[in-house]
């Protein structure tokens, strides 16, 4: 059946969605079948796949706190292979909705495992929002792998701790076949002696698990989403691009895909 | 008594922290009595000034869970006439641990009223996380003032009515005397055409509550924080440096507190 990664960490604006959106586009356009699935409720992975607001209907906030299948409310992208479960407005609400609700951290897992087309599927990516409450629980508890996106930055790098151990929490409580499958350097700038100070520092200390392909800072990469598309199909030349190409090759390398 | 401040936005990495810092500096700076508090669970704004992980004891959590006192909490930093309530690390469990509380989101404004400091302060300003859950909603009701940083990129911008809406909902059931005082325009890059047309959106809509100072994208900004300084104090004569002192006088102004 599919694989189930979740995008996650608590630090803000580390480009956790850009991620997501990205990778989930060079896996599709490999050839692989592929969800998305938007658990943050600013909704940035539905508005950068050009679904537009109003034309969300029932998403995943349906999905975990109204009983809807998934089946039901994904939807196709403009990119063939890639469909996503985008997340509608009430989302914002879903933690004080879900808090009586028995078995709330885990509705997320059940929607997926109630899901046929999970076995004919094979990612899942689900992007999550920049907490460690009740959305991202339920992210990392549907999940086998967890891919963080790390920007090269000192306060981002300040968190790592935070979400590593919130991972090896979940694991050992929740979900026991949860790994921190891989760690993702994003906004690298190379004229910048911060980014390699960041890259030295988490390289040493988390060795193999930091991936070799590193996110440059590229300017079509923030214009992308304002034009409704990922980076891949707003300038596929551009050095964005390329490296989210180079990003999903590894990351099907890593599971041992190939 | 003090003016309190909330500087919040639910979109990642705006530059909330960076402003809470540098702006909370430069009104000390300029002679005014001044608090920061850390309603971050990740502590950014605590390292920031040169607080260390394992010395800041008793914080915030203490204050909203454990009814400690405000006096007995609050530390001096390394700049003159400003202190700083500390994230502590069980923060990370507030929304969990006050759950069943009742008036939890009122904590912080309980607290703060029961300060004896508060009348003999200029300001308070509050760091809030990227989330519009508790600890957000306990600084939108202690504080009178809101103060947006934006981004200028497109993500963000798209985010916007999602902190607006939140501050008038806010005003009209839990703390009247909210506003949304201003929004500042950050980590601006002129060689970006992107900058330029987030900037014309922004003041196009909100008018004259986009504040004339702008902040810079700059790379000294960047690099204080793993000093454990202020960017005033790390590199004073820097664009980002100079931008937040205009910051400091234009929010002076606006207060009409000449
Ligand atoms: N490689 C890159 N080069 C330039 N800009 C980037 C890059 N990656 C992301 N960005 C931009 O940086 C901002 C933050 O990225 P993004 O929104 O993906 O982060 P996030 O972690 O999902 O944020 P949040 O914590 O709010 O969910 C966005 O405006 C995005 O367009
Ligand atoms: N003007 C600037 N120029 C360059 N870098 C900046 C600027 N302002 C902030 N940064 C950097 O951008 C990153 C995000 O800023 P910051 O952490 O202050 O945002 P935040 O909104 O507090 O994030 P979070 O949502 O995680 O709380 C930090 O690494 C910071 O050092
Ligand atoms: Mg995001
Ligand atoms: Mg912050």
């Amino acid at each position: 059946p599919a694989r189930v990664i979740a995008i996650a960490n608590q630090k803000g604006g580390v480009g956790k969605t850009t991620t997501a959106i990205n990778l989930a586009t060079a896996l599709a356009a490999a050839g692989r079948s592929v969800l998305l699935i938007d658990l943050d409720p600013q909704g940035n992975a539905s508005t950068g796949l050009g679904l537009a607001r109003n034309a969300r209907g029932h998403g995943i906030f349906a999905v975990l706190a109204e009983g809807y299948a998934v089946a039901d409310t994904l939807r196709e992208t403009i990119i063939p292979g890639l469909s996503i479960l985008p997340a509608d407005p009430e989302l914002t609400a879903a933690e004080i909705e879900l808090v009586n609700v028995s078995g709330r951290e885990k509705r997320l897992r059940t929607a997926l495992e109630a899901w046929d087309g999970l076995s004919s599927h094979d990612f899942v990516i689900i992007d999550c929002p920049p907490s460690l409450g009740l959305l991202t629980l339920n992210g990392l508890i549907a999940a086998q792998d967890v891919l963080v996106p790390l920007q090269c930055e000192f306060f981002a790098l300040e968190g790592i701790t935070q979400i590593t151990q919130t991972i090896e929490a979940v694991r050992q409580r929740l979900n026991p076949s949860l790994t921190l499958h891989g760690i993702v350097l994003t906004m690298y700038d190379r004229r910048n002696n911060l980014s390699d100070l960041v890259a030295e520092d988490v390289r040493g200390f988390f060795g193999k698990k930091v991936y070799e392909t590193m996110i440059p800072r590229n300017i079509r990469v923030s214009e992308a989403p304002s034009h409704g598309k990922p980076v891949l199909l707003y300038d596929l030349k551009s050095p964005g691009s390329q490296a989210y190409i180079r990003l999903a090759a590894e990351l099907v390398e890593r599971l041992g895909l190939r």
